[in-house]
């Protein structure tokens, strides 16, 4: 097990690095193994550093940071093993515009890199519009789901 | 594997047989607070073997079965099922014969789950061998739940390790 | 202790479901002391029920009706004793328009109720529009924060 | 009292003096992921006395001393002050004889805190006292931090009932 965790560990943090620089453009985070020696035993802190801060570790940047390091610890794991399906519920909430957009581009990147398909669950009008396609859930009769299609060109419309 | 469509029966919201065509790309998923979104979720991670309710949001697994509203009676079992096009012949070995796959789970009230693979009944862990690359289980990188990344931020360094595993 | 306890109870409880219809504009709900008779040692459960919905407890809701019943509850302890500031940190993230709106017309009605003065973080641009007015903060230089203040006819353009 | 002003000099990003004016009715602050603005209600919960690093997102309390950038050396102190319009005379009774009051937390390195309240120096438990309606604490219900909300919904029930000890 130690081995493979070793293996794994030096993968995942090469691609959390560079999916990091993208995300921030700029500056630089890293994963690290602490209190133990031994890896089956040691935690995973990360650090890091948005561009033209100092280091620190993820529990004391904003709300907004920490939401993007996850995403690209998670998008980094998700790289070493992808599935053919992948599967994200409101995870843009806390993000600002410019940050929405960078989580989008991650997303065109990851479509490319790998044949996933990706069901986005989202609120906010610019993730909307980077979509391929748009599926509405309604409760038109109030407990009952219904599943409509949405036109990506009215969903152009809700913004202009 | 390429995963082509998901379709509901009587799962949590969605009483009537829903399917949810999936393609290649960016698919979003939009509608107000509490329309049903997040249950599209939980119908893939129930299918793919989870056996906690907590992680169902549900107190026992049978309240994942419509429970009923005004005007529409409680229904008596919930079904979800899966289809796959493995033409690529991708599949984990015992399954690669197929070049369509069809997975349901389904749940009746007091008798519990069964799993249908192509029509033929299988186990659970036939199912799960299937879904070993997909995990979907907490910790997850291809099934992120609402509010799961505020859970990750909080966890303590061993705890979030464990993430680490899912690659190793 | 406990006499104290079960008049806040009652009161907090009375506002509480005040509050609940107000948001989800029907439905009801109610506070509830469980797992114990001595109000000392009791656990609070939040019953509710969204109009149309059966009634169920507050971890079977979805994530933004949470949010919505969550803030009843804030809000309803809140007014049992105003206190002449309130701050709030993007509590509106995982909210939909209909439901941001509601939650603007329960801070309006908050004013009116009492005199607090309210500071709302917020990224949201239909809270934005709501507020009398609006500071931001920028980093013109990295890693310093300055506080400048926004137009609100300028918030109103960025929407139009 | 109505309070109608927080100034903040060397308190975590906000390293020159800020003065941030408070009206009546609804103030929003918005602006860029990271920009400070949550450091903004931290200053607020720590001039009323907050003594947990961990609820000021630091490590230990001179976390929230400017801590330096390129360009820009490190502080040797912060400081934030509040100003309160006691015009009405609703302040608790040793206090209510000010019509103004300007109440002062200073932390200087290698010294530890202190409180000035209309440039007198006076002890931590008065300041507590003064803000006694305002209960900064973790669970209260004028002070929502981020991410408090989602906590509050993952706690358990006896957990969850601190809230109400607030209004007892
Ligand atoms: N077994 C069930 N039978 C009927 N309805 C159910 C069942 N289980 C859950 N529900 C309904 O599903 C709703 C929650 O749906 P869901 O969590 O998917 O909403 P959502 O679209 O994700 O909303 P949000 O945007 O707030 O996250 C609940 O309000 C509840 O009424
Ligand atoms: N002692 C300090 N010295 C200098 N900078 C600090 C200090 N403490 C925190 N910071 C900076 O403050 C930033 C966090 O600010 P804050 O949490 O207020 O952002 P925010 O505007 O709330 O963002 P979000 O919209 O993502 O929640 C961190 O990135 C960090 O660089
Ligand atoms: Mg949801
Ligand atoms: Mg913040």
């Amino acid at each position: 097990g130690r081995q493979k965790l070793t293996e794994a560990f030096t993968e995942v943090n090469r691609t959390f690095q560079t999916l990091f620089t993208r995300l921030f453009q700029g500056g630089k985070a890293e994963l690290a193994l602490v209190d133990s020696t031994d890896p089956l035993e040691a935690g995973l802190e990360i650090m890091c550093q948005p561009p033209g801060k100092k280091v620190t570790t993820i529990s004391l940047l904003s709300g907004g940071e920490q939401t993007l390091t996850a995403l690209a610890l998670i998008f980094a794991v998700f790289l070493s093993n992808p599935s053919p399906i992948c599967l994200m519920d409101e995870v843009d909430a806390p993000l600002d515009d410019a940050n929405i957009e960078k989580y989008c581009d991650i997303l065109d990147f990851m479509i490319n890199e790998t044949n996933t398909r990706f069901i986005v669950i989202t609120h906010n009008i610019i993730t909307i519009t980077r979509m391929d396609r748009l599926f509405g859930v309604t409760m038109m009769e109030p407990g009952v789901s219904q599943l409509v299609g949405v036109d990506l060109t009215r969903a152009e419309e809700l913004i202009n | 594997m390429d995963i082509t469509k998901l379709r509901l029966l009587g799962f949590k919201s969605f009483v009537d047989s829903t399917e949810v065509e999936i393609l290649p790309g960016l698919t979003g998923i939009v509608g107000p607070n509490g329309c049903g979104k997040s249950n599209i979720i939980d119908a893939f991670q129930w299918l793919m073997g989870e056996s906690r309710p907590s992680s169902m949001r549900a107190s026992g697994m049978e309240d994942v079965i419509f429970a009923g509203v005004e005007g529409r009676s409680p229904r008596n079992f919930a079904e979800v099922t899966l289809e796959i096009d493995n033409s690529e012949q991708k599949a984990a070995s015992e399954f690669n014969r197929h070049k369509e796959i069809e997975i349901t789970r389904k749940i009746t009230r007091e008798i519990g789950s069964s799993y249908r693979l192509n029509g033929k009944e299988v186990r659970a862990r036939d199912v799960q061998t299937l879904f070993a690359d997909f995990s979907s289980g907490s910790n997850s990188s291809s099934l992120i739940k609402q509010g799961q990344i505020a859970e990750l931020l909080n966890m303590k360094p061993k705890d979030r390790k464990k993430i680490l595993e899912e690659a190793a």
